[in-house]
């Protein structure tokens, strides 16, 4: 079960280990450029169609790169310093208006799409879209029952239903 | 199969972004130092007993940080400029000769060790061990079958037989 292992893989060697310091992250940020997040959660956009792309931008014009936070550095499993950082997007809504806030895909997603693309990695595109729906709700548990995460995050699930609309990423945003 | 889905993530996500850059990397940090490593490789250690720790000091005094390559910056999944870096350590043989080698622990394995610690995660230490193994071969036979990253890894398996032996890391460090 792919999905079981990435979301905990997600969990325990990132997301317990970024959460807990985002809001001294945010606040420090707050202090250098005196710019506002509306939210200082961070966003995981989840694609249902496990797409993801290198820049939000290239999903919708209305999403746009603002500038990255200051950066987390700690020993892990024998780097030295490596390095945590998140971006912070500038979000333009329906009525023109603009926000801030820290967004990112779940990265393990796109294992999932690569996994599909591999022949040798047995994963086809139905089982693929069957592993997003796991690793959606195996994380969501997962972050639910994490005292370092609590109210931290939000899960932002997107489906492919929209497709068409060049907004829909957006739109959901503006609704967290 | 947590497994599976972990040496495929490792690959994806990791090593095949970064062997390919290793060998300009290492290029570069000698017309820097004029440090010469004995070799471009990056050794990847595989404790059994998936225990990984922050700083390979910390297993063998024989083996101490000397610095880090340059770092590689990818956007990645919404993460303007992610950071990717890897640490060269000083090793001392037997006969007090010193080598430079870059060397990691396979970060995944940190992930297992984890699991096997949280009631939750479904993974007991006999399945632990077993999933290292079952890592060990899936990630090798992905690697003996990428062109990517052919020739620029080596797979560095510890077994726990010698834990009482503090210089056993820099030994099989140096036989590679
Ligand atoms: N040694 C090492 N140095 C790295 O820079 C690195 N980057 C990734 N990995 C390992 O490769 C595999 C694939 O990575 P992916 O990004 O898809 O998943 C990552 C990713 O979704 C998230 N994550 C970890 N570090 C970051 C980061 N700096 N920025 C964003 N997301 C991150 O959490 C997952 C697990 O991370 P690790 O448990 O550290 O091990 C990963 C994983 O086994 C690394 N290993």
């Amino acid at each position: 079960n792919v999905a079981h292992g990435l979301a905990w893989s997600f969990y325990l060697g990132y997301l317990k280990l970024v959460l807990p310091e985002l809001q001294e992250l945010v606040s420090k940020d707050y202090n250098l450029t005196r710019d506002k997040l509306i939210s200082s959660r961070l966003h995981i956009l989840l694609p249902m169609n496990a797409v993801v792309t290198a820049r939000l931008e290239e999903e919708d014009h209305n999403v746009r790169f603002h500038r990255n936070l200051p950066e987390l550095r700690l020993d892990r499993a024998g780097v030295r310093g490596r390095v945590y950082k998140h971006s912070v997007y500038k979000i333009t809504d329906q009525n023109q208006k603009e926000y801030c806030c820290v967004v990112e895909y779940a990265t393990p997603l796109l294992t999932l799409y690569q996994m599909s693309q591999d022949d040798t990695a047995g994963l086809g595109e139905t089982e693929r879209r069957q592993q997003v729906l796991l690793f959606y709700r195996a994380l969501s548990h997962i972050l639910e029952n994490s005292l370092e995460c609590r109210n931290r995050y939000c899960l932002v699930l997107l489906d492919d239903k929209h497709a068409g609309d060049s907004h829909y990423l957006s739109k959901e945003l503006t609704r967290c």
